[in-house]
């Protein structure tokens, strides 16, 4: 089991970092870290990020949108591992400026080809990279309903 | 696995009787505040067999039920189907499209069926055994789980590495 | 020292009704009470909300968006009672949808005769209702610079 | 009592000197993410007097201070200024523009100064005694606080009453 595991950490982190990659610059650092090597089943996973060219001491020292965009990173190099059929982002991409939204937007387009992606949002540029858009309305006081929307409005 | 519908009737705001066909690549779902997206993602993870209700961001398993407006009663009953085209045989089922339902009754009674068949809950969870989804999935994200998984809440960093490895 | 937070209490509930209903619409209900009203100075304050015919058991059923609403309301409900020269928000606006964004800018306009606001964003419609704009960058790589931005392109 | 300019320099990502004049109304502040914005609003809350690192998004004081890039070395210490107009007197001083000035050098040693001349951390947060701003005002919000508030963890609702009753 533990080499099981040490194995699927190790794709991870390459994952990890190629996403990372892809999200931020071509040269920025980032990692992911055993804090216990010798107890890798029990260990906290750390996570390192250093974009453009930055020295936080933690991941706490970055922004908000870079705080999400290392998560994102994470999330998809797990993904990459083991891809989910579909995969459902909530509002993800509220933190993000129109730059790393239309990366986030990139990657999901990439990876929608192997999967079906579900994205709720409330920005028009993540809208208008959607396949097919659902407009979820409350006609009627406090009981909703759903209407497929016309995609042109929005390309 | 590909999705191919949801279907929603009283689970929390959906009174009525509301359907999401879905197809291959990116579906986005969009509306005002208020209006019912995030309830319709709860609703898919409710009918995958999510038992947490903190994650459905309810105190109890009762107020996923339909609660009732100034206008209109509360319903007796929560109901979510999602059928599945199994076109990578992923799922352990010798048919090409499955259907999974749940039922929470306001009684506290709870139904669960594949195909309209009976099952148990466990029925469920083991048809999505090592698929990548299923409750607390690393596939269903919103804000909230960035920020856990950032701050590393109770190990949940832990816990996905070991759902994906 | 009891009357003078009772009555501080009182104004504040009236401000928050006041505030969620322009914010809101006006027949929806909300109040703040106190959970233990023998002991005001020791009571948790509880808030109560309910938006468009809805009856939610707590603000915790409410969605991401009504919630920030809210809070906003409380916010300003201080607020009121003891305006402070200037008021600071980075980012509140990101779980917003366009027609609460627009409620939002409005009352901060309303109140921008009596305080300087400074508001910290990435939405459009929010830098439409500045009255002046800085744009920070990192011109050079890590170092943080600011300029002033010509608000003709966005309004 | 109306902000009139703020001048960082050496504080987190702010090497070099950076201005900020402030007018009547609303000031927007934009950038793309990771840019230096929310490091702004530190700088304001750090010279009002902020003691607590954690809400100027730090483990320790000294990482309040440019820690330098790949390209840059880091700053031996951080400086903000804070000026105000005193239109209406709110502020206990004869003077009718009041400069608010803290400095952190990375040896440990702190110098805070109104008006150039030195005093003690005191007597900034008197300066602000009852104007409804300093360290943890209602007036300086982020989403961490609405969700704060909302769960009103650790009392923070009871705070906020008493900073305004
Ligand atoms: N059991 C229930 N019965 C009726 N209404 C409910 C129930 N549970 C939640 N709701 C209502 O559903 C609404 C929340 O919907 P949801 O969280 O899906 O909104 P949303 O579209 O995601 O909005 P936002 O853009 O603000 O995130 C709330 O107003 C809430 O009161
Ligand atoms: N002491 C320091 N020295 C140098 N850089 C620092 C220091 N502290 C923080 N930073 C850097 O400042 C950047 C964060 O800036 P800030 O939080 O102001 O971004 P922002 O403009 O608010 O972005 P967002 O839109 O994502 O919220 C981070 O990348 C961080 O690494
Ligand atoms: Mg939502
Ligand atoms: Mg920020």
């Amino acid at each position: 089991a533990k080499e099981a595991f040490m194995e699927a950490f190790g794709k991870i982190r390459n994952n990890f970092i190629q996403v990372f990659r892809s999200l931020f610059s071509a040269e920025d650092k980032a990692d992911l870290i055993l804090a216990n090597p010798e107890n890798p089943l029990e260990s906290v996973i750390e996570i390192t990020a250093q974009p453009k060219g930055k020295r936080p001491l933690t991941i706490d020292q970055l922004s908000g949108g870079e705080k999400t965009l290392t998560a994102i990173s994470l999330l998809f190099a797990l993904y990459l591992l083991k891809p989910a059929p579909f995969c459902i982002f909530d509002e993800v991409d509220a933190p993000l400026d129109d730059a790393n939204t239309e990366k986030f937007n990139k990657i999901i387009k990439e990876f929608s080809g192997e999967s079906q992606f579900i994205i709720v949002t409330h920005n028009k540029r993540t809208m208008a990279s959607a396949d097919i858009m659902y407009g979820v309305t409350m006609l009627t006081q406090g009981v909703s309903s759903v209407v497929p929307v016309d995609l042109r409005e929005y390309a | 696995m590909k999705l191919s519908r949801l279907e929603i009737k009283g689970f929390k705001s959906f009174a009525e009787h509301a359907v999401i066909n879905f197809n291959e690549g990116v579906t986005g779902i969009v509306g005002p505040n208020g209006c019912g997206k995030s309830n319709v993602v709860d609703a898919i993870r409710w009918v995958l067999g999510e038992q947490k209700t903190k994650a459905l961001r309810s105190d109890k398993m009762e107020n996923v039920i339909f609660n009732g407006t100034e206008k209109r009663k509360p319903a007796a009953l929560a109901q979510v189907s999602l059928t599945f085209d199994n076109n990578r045989n992923l799922l352990p089922a010798e048919y090409s499209q499955v259907t999974i339902t749940r039922r929470y009754y306001r009684t506290g009674d709870s139904e669960y069926l594949i195909n309209d068949v009976r099952c148990r809950l466990k029925d469920i969870h083991n048809l999505f055994l090592d698929t990548g989804i299923g409750a607390d999935s690393y596939a269903i994200i919103e804000l909230k789980k960035v920020d856990e998984l950032l701050n590393d809440k109770e190990g949940s960093r832990r816990d996905l590495f070991e759902k994906a490895a």
